[in-house]
C-alpha cells in the first residue's frame, strides 16, 4: 500500500513538465527515503535523477519498496487536470497495475481521482559516483534558460568554460558566433539573483544545446540553478525543489575525436 | 570534429 499526500501539488505538476520531453517512460521508485526516479533519454546522452524526500509530504505511507513504471507523457496529461493549488495524493495498492492520482481543491469542494495504467519498464539503475567538481556555478535559473535559448538560435552546441574571469558560454554556427560571459556577482538585493562561481580548476566542456534546452523546462521549479563541471565528466544541472529534494540532469559532453 | 559521448561511458550499472 502506497499513499503519498503532497499539499503543494503544483510541485509534482512542474516536475513532470520538466522531464516529460526528455524521458518517455520511467520507473518511479518509492521507499522510506522518498519518491524518486532515475532515467535516461532514449539516446543515453542525458540522465535525470529526481528525489522528493518523504519528509516533504504531509502524509507518506510506503509499506514496502515499490517501483512503478509510468509513461511520463500520460502522467503529465493527468497531472495537468489538477489545479495549481490542489493537494495531490498518489495511491497504489500492492501488486496493482494502476496508480491513482487524487486531486483535492484547497476548499475541499472538488475531489477528483484519475487512475493510470502502469507499465513494465526494463531499466537499469546506474551508479552515479560522488564527485568533487572542478567548478560549481550557481546562477539565476531564468538567466541560464535565457542563455541556452539565445545560443541555440546561433549554434547547436555550447562550450561552457569556467575561469577566474567568470563562466563563459560560447557557440558557433553558420551565421556567426556568440560568447556570453557571466561574472561572479554577489552584490544583489536578493540572494537568488546572485551568480556565484567556485572554481578549483579551470574547466571547458562542450555540450549539445538541444539537451540543455530540455533541462531549462525545470526553471519554474527553482529560482536558481547549480551547474557542476569537471573536465571530461558529465555536467550536472541541478534544480532544487523547495525543501523536498531536487531534479538533477546529467549530460555527457561532446568529446574531441 | 567532436563526438557525443553517452552517459553509460561514465556511469556504470549500480
Amino acid at each position: 500500500m502506497l499513499e503519498l499526500r503532497l499539499v503543494q501539488g503544483s510541485l509534482l505538476k512542474k516536475v513532470l513538465e520538466s522531464i516529460k520531453e526528455l524521458v518517455n517512460d520511467a520507473n518511479f521508485d518509492c521507499s522510506s527515503t522518498g519518491f524518486s526516479l532515475q532515467a535516461m533519454d532514449s539516446s543515453h546522452v542525458a540522465l535525470v535523477a529526481l528525489l522528493l524526500r518523504s519528509e516533504g509530504f504531509e502524509h507518506y505511507r510506503c509499506d514496502r519498496n515499490l517501483s512503478m513504471g509510468m509513461n511520463l507523457n500520460n502522467m503529465a496529461k493527468m497531472l495537468k487536470c489538477a489545479g495549481n493549488d490542489d493537494i495531490i495524493t498518489i495511491k497504489a495498492d500492492d501488486g496493482s497495475d494502476t496508480v491513482t492520482f487524487m486531486f483535492e481543491s484547497p476548499t475541499q469542494d472538488k475531489i477528483s481521482d484519475f487512475e493510470m495504467k502502469l507499465m513494465d519498464i526494463d531499466s537499469e539503475h546506474l551508479g552515479i559516483p560522488e564527485a568533487e567538481y572542478d567548478a560549481i556555478v550557481r546562477m539565476p535559473s531564468a538567466e541560464f534558460a535565457r542563455i541556452c535559448k539565445d545560443l541555440s538560435s546561433i549554434g547547436d552546441t555550447v562550450v561552457i568554460s569556467v575561469t577566474k574571469e567568470g563562466v563563459k558560454f560560447s557557440t558557433k554556427g553558420d551565421i556567426g558566433a556568440a560568447n556570453i560571459v557571466c561574472r561572479q556577482n554577489t552584490t544583489v538585493d536578493k540572494p537568488d539573483d546572485a551568480t556565484v562561481i567556485e572554481m578549483k580548476e579551470p574547466v571547458s566542456l562542450q555540450f549539445a544545446l538541444r539537451y540543455t534546452n530540455f533541462f531549462t523546462k525545470a526553471t519554474p521549479l527553482s529560482s536558481t540553478v547549480t551547474i557542476s563541471l569537471s573536465n571530461e565528466l558529465p555536467v550536472v544541472v541541478e534544480y532544487k525543489i523547495a525543501e523536498m529534494g531536487y531534479v538533477r540532469f546529467y549530460l555527457a559532453p561532446k568529446i574531441e575525436e | 570534429g567532436s563526438k557525443q559521448a553517452t552517459i553509460t561511458k561514465f556511469f556504470g550499472k549500480a
